[in-house]
This record gives C-alpha cells, sequence and structure tokens, in this order.
C-alpha cells in the first residue's frame, strides 16, 4: 500500500500517535488507519495534504450517523436521569441544563437524588438558585429512588417542563449501586412509561480507555440516550467517544467546556473531528 | 491478559536457547499494545518498551520459564522497579505544624481525600486541621465541613469573598494556636493550563511553604495524565502523587505515566468513597493491574 501518493510510513504513524494521544484507543485507531490504507489505495487520498480531512469526514461520519436529536415529552413533565462515575460533572452539567431551558422558558426542576455524598444536595441547591428552578429533596442518607418518584409527581402537579434528576456518582464495578440506579430507573418509569425520556451519562473527556466499560455497564442499568463530554476546556481531547459511537451507538449530545453556567455547548461532530488533530 | 497474548505469540516461533530480537519485536508489540490499552501515555510507552526490549534479548530461555513468562517476568521488574522506591510516607516537619496541600484536576477527589489524611493521620496520634481554600466550587466548603464533622476533625473557613490564599495562610498560625500539628489544604480543582489558578496555588506555596504539595489524580484518566502531571510539577514542584478511585476497574496506566515524567512518588491510593479508603501505594500490585 505505501509508496502510494507520496505518503511514506512516516507520515501514518505520526497520525496513529495522534489518535492513540487523543484517547481514541487501540482497536478504533487501528479501524481508522485501516479506513486511511484503504482510501489511499482507492485513490481518495492522494497527497500527504489528504490525510487529515480524509480522517477528519470518516471520524465526523461515524460521530453522526442515527438521530441524536434530544428527545422531549409530547405532554407532561420530559424526565432527564443524569448518571455517570464519580467526580465526571453530573450536577454541574444539571446546573448548566437548566440553565439552558430556563432560557427558553421552560418551567424546570431538579432531583437531589444523590443522598449519600457530602453536601451533594447543597450543591444542586445552588445550582436550582442560580437558575430559578426548584428543587425537590429529602434528608441526606435517605432512599434515592424515593426522591425520584416524589420529584415526578410533583412535576406532574406543577406542571413543569423538564425534570432532571440528579444521581450519586458511582463506579460501573459496583453491583449493588447498579442495581440501586435499575431502581430509580424503574420508579420513575411507572410513574411515566416513556420515562425518563433522556438518559445521560456524563464521561469526562480526561477518562482513558475505562469510559468504554462505563458506557457499557451503565447502559445495562439503564439504556443510554445520549453522552455529555465534560471538561474539553482541558487538554484532553475525548477521543473515547468514537468507540462509544461506533461500538455501543451512544451519540454525544452535548459537550461541557468549563465550571461556569453556560460553559454547555450542543455537540458538533465536525469542530470535535478537527479539534483531535490540533 | 498480556501473559496470555505472550504465550500465543511465542507458540508461533520456534523454541530456542536464547531470545533472538525476532522473538522479543513479536512479544514487544503485545506489550505495547497492552500498556496502551490500559492508558499508558504513548510517549511512555515507547520508552518503556525500549528498555524492556534491551533486556530481553538474547536472554536465556530457562528450563522452568516459558520464553513468554521471561519476557512477563522482565515487563513485570521494569514496571514496578519504574513505578517504586514507594514512600508511602508523608514528609513530617521537624517544628509543626507540617503542611500539606491537596492539588489537581477538578473531580480528582481532593476534598475526599483531604479527609481520608486527616482520618489517618489522626489515627496515628497527630491533631490535623482540614483548609477549605476552595472558594469557587458552589457548597465545597460545606462538603469538607460535613467531612470534617463525621471525622471530628477541625475545619478552618473564611466568610464567603476571602480569597484562598489568605485562608491558607491564615489557617497556619491558627492551626499552631489550636494545637494542630498537620494543616491540610483542600484547593479548588483546576487545569493546568489556567494561568490564574495556577498562579493562586504558587501564591499559596509561598504563603505557607508546605512540607508536601500531593497531585491528586485520577485512575481513569488517560493519555492526558502526562500534560496533567509535567504541568502542575513545573510550576509547584511536587512531593507525591495519590491516584483515587482504584476501586473500579481502570487499568490505572496514569500513574506510570505520572511517575515517568515527574518521578513524584506516588504514595497513597483512594480505594473507595468511604474516609477510611485510603491505602499505601504498592508498585508491584500496581504493575500487575496494568498489565491486565
Ligand atoms: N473545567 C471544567 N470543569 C468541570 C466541567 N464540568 C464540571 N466541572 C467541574 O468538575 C468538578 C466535579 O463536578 P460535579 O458536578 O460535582 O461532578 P459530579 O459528577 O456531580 O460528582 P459526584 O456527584 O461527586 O460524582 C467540579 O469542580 C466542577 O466545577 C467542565 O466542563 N469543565
Ligand atoms: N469510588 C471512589 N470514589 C472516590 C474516591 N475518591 C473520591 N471519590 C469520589 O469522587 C467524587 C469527587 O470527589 P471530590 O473529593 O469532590 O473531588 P475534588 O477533587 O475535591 O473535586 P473538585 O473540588 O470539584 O475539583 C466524589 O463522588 C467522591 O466521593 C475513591 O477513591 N473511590
Ligand atoms: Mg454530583
Ligand atoms: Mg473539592
Amino acid at each position: 500500500v505505501l509508496g502510494y501518493a507520496d505518503i511514506d510510513d512516516d507520515l501514518l504513524d505520526e497520525l496513529e500517535e495522534t489518535l492513540i494521544m487523543a484517547d481514541v484507543g487501540v482497536k478504533t485507531t487501528e479501524k481508522l488507519m485501516q479506513a486511511v490504507r484503504q482510501g489511499i489505495k482507492q485513490k481518495k487520498i492522494n497527497s500527504p495534504d489528504d490525510l487529515k480531512p480524509f480522517l477528519e469526514q470518516t471520524i465526523r461520519d461515524m460521530l453522526v450517523s442515527g438521530t441524536d436529536e434530544v428527545r422531549l415529552a409530547a405532554q407532561g413533565p420530559t424526565v432527564m436521569l443524569v448518571i455517570g462515575v464519580n467526580g465526571v460533572g453530573k450536577t454541574t452539567t444539571i446546573g448548566k441544563l437548566s440553565a439552558y431551558y430556563r432560557g427558553q422558558g421552560k418551567k424546570v426542576m431538579l432531583a437531589a437524588a444523590d443522598t449519600f455524598r457530602a453536601a451533594a444536595i447543597d450543591q444542586l441547591e445552588i445550582w436550582g438558585q442560580r437558575t430559578g428552578a426548584e428543587v425537590i429533596r429529602h434528608e441526606e442518607g435517605s432512599d434515592p429512588a424515593a426522591v425520584a418518584y416524589d420529584a415526578v409527581l410533583a412535576a406532574k402537579a406543577r406542571g413543569v417542563d423538564i425534570l432532571f434528576v440528579d444521581t450519586a456518582g458511582r463506579l460501573q464495578t459496583k453491583s449493588n449501586l447498579m442495581e440501586e440506579l435499575k431502581k430509580i430507573n424503574r420508579v420513575i418509569q411507572r410513574e411515566i412509561p416513556e420515562a425518563p425520556h433522556e438518559t445521560l451519562l456524563v464521561l469526562d473527556a480526561t477518562t482513558g480507555q475505562n469510559a468504554i466499560s462505563q458506557a457499557d455497564l451503565f447502559s445495562q442499568a439503564a439504556p443510554i440516550s445520549g453522552v455529555v463530554l465534560t471538561k474539553l476546556d482541558g487538554t484532553a481531547k475525548g477521543g473515547v467517544v468514537i468507540g462509544i459511537k461506533a461500538e455501543l451507538s451512544m451519540p454525544v449530545k452535548w459537550i461541557g467546556v468549563g465550571e461556569a453556567v453556560d460553559d454547555l455547548r450542543p455537540f458538533v461532530a465536525a469542530d470535535f473531528a478537527k479539534a483531535l488533530f490540533e | 491478559g498480556l501473559a496470555d497474548r505472550l504465550q500465543a505469540t511465542f507458540k508461533k516461533l520456534r523454541g530456542h536457547g536464547r531470545l533472538t530480537e525476532d522473538d522479543v519485536n513479536e512479544a514487544m508489540r503485545e506489550v505495547r499494545m497492552a500498556l496502551l490499552e490500559a492508558d499508558v501515555n504513548f510517549k511512555v510507552v515507547k520508552d518503556f518498551v525500549k528498555r524492556v526490549q534491551e533486556r530481553a534479548i538474547g536472554q536465556d530461555i530457562l528450563a522452568t520459564l516459558t520464553p513468554a513468562q521471561v519476557v512477563i517476568k522482565i515487563v513485570n521488574e521494569e514496571l514496578t522497579a519504574l513505578m517504586g522506591g514507594s514512600q508511602s510516607r508523608l514528609n513530617i516537619s521537624s517544628v509543626p505544624p507540617t503542611v500539606i496541600m491537596m492539588v489537581g484536576l477538578q473531580g480528582a477527589g481532593k476534598t475526599t481525600t483531604a479527609g481520608k489524611l486527616g482520618l489517618a493521620l489522626k489515627k496515628q496520634g497527630k491533631h490535623p486541621l482540614l483548609v477549605a481554600a476552595d472558594i469557587y466550587r458552589p457548597a465545597a466548603v460545606k462538603q469538607l465541613q460535613v467531612i470534617g464533622g463525621q471525622l471530628d476533625i477541625p475545619v478552618y473557613a473564611m466568610k464567603p469573598g476571602t480569597d484562598a490564599v489568605t485562608i491558607a495562610k491564615t489557617a497556619v498560625p491558627y492551626a499552631t494556636a489550636h494545637a494542630a500539628d498537620v494543616v491540610i489544604i483542600d484547593t479548588a480543582g483546576r487545569l493546568h493550563i489556567n494561568e490564574e489558578l495556577m498562579q493562586e496555588l504558587k501564591s499559596i506555596k509561598a504563603e505557607v511553604k508546605p512540607q508536601e504539595i500531593l497531585l491528586v489524580v485520577d485512575a481513569m484518566t488517560g493519555q492526558d495524565a502526562v500534560n496533567v502531571a509535567e504541568s502542575f510539577n513545573g510550576d509547584l514542584g511536587l512531593d507525591g502523587v495519590v491516584l483515587t478511585k482504584l476501586d473500579g476497574d481502570a487499568r490505572g496506566g496514569a500513574a506510570l505515566s505520572v511517575k515517568a515524567v515527574t518521578g513524584c512518588p506516588i504514595k497513597f491510593v483512594g480505594m473507595g468513597e468511604k474516609l477510611e479508603a485510603l491505602e499505601p501505594f504498592y508498585p508491584d500490585r500496581m504493575a500487575s493491574r496494568i498489565l491486565g
């Protein structure tokens, strides 16, 4: 294959290195490099200058297949369940999303279903105050599913448009915590059959290949409708989402680019693909 | 894991009395892949594999070990040596109080680890003071106060609007006045590329002259671990690293990356959300975990 189009091994090695360093992972990188070699063979790539654009396009296409729109309820409250491992940015993301939908004139409610971690409820309450969203909470240490249940009832009764359910961070390998998550999901579903309308898995862009295990195991506890990729304002590229989309069909819907209330953007595959090579 | 893959690799090669360069090249491909899948940084993997390669070529295949086992043994030894020189001990000041600074990216586990360290030191007979110097995150001060309350460890905080440097520097004489001999400063999570916030850390360091600056790193961190560690080390000079959330299934290659680029010892690991879940770092255990 080499010798076509003046593209030498060094150039291809450089590309491979860029992908690995972006946390794309060995398996997905091999897939992408295979596509590049095919592209060279098929004369879709004819000079070294064609390499990056080709790869960007390939990655872009991998990330936009299927319908990735945010799903809203036809009537009654839309319920969005926010899940993920510890410290990735779930609570902060809910604050940002609350502001986003409040900005559209929607009535937003937040459920403080992290009843475990120190000051988790306080933290969410501050976001509720900042964004004009009512917060449903119980005592620290109470049953998270009970909080979720109460919140769904309250959301229905008060004509809420969007209800966000904040959950405690949990490592995907902790089966008792995964069971707790299943219960929260069930309780919500029992009250509103189509709910949660969105279940967002929050992934930290600094995370390496463990993100695959997170996506895999969390989706077994609650079907995931989308990913929020946070902390993209750092130097990490979040390349793991390519494999997650390819293998698990999970689209990225939002990206977090900072700690302030407006540091949230809809995911744009083209921008993301471009940033991988910067 | 790697052992099985190497067995498979060597099955294809004829038995020799020694490992030839070709044998080793094949094996190094497997080692390289295993380390990358474990999130060890690309450049760190390159250097590491080179070292192993040099040691492996010409190695005698003893009757007691298969070629795969020889390579695994070398890889394990090199990994353990690289991450070792384990000092799971903190630098305690001869003149109290000892000052410890917790630093790192957002969400790594600094606040929780500050509590864990406080508990561990209290069990050793010390009198810690936790200092709430995260003035940005909503309810960060409250979080540390709740933790302090659970551990019966005092928490030093100042009224909202006070800057972090003032909080840190007034905490030290406060500790002395209240017979606290260890001051643990919890700082806000920040990006290593945020100059203003990195300057805040430098200012705190200049004021309190800590015996320990601990970089708290999430075990699931990928390739970026190198950038973070290099930056924090370059700006502050690190005394140690704490690797958190090792109770999950992250392979933890970040441990090797961080050690390789900073030379800084990994002193402790976080093994859970409970405040008792702090353990010393064992390089040999980490090595086998990384290799899968
Ligand atoms: N730089 C940056 N920081 C972020 C972003 N999103 C969240 N954070 C920070 O990450 C830290 C953790 O955020 P939280 O919202 O508490 O994360 P969480 O997932 O709710 O954490 P747990 O509930 O403890 O599992 C906080 O310091 C946030 O300010 C982001 O997009 N960029
Ligand atoms: N499973 C597990 N969770 C941990 C560990 N250490 C911390 N956590 C959790 O990780 C999340 C973040 O911990 P924090 O202590 O708030 O992290 P932080 O670095 O202070 O966060 P910021 O101040 O926002 O930068 C919380 O949910 C903690 O309970 C650990 O060793 N294992
Ligand atoms: Mg939270
Ligand atoms: Mg903190």
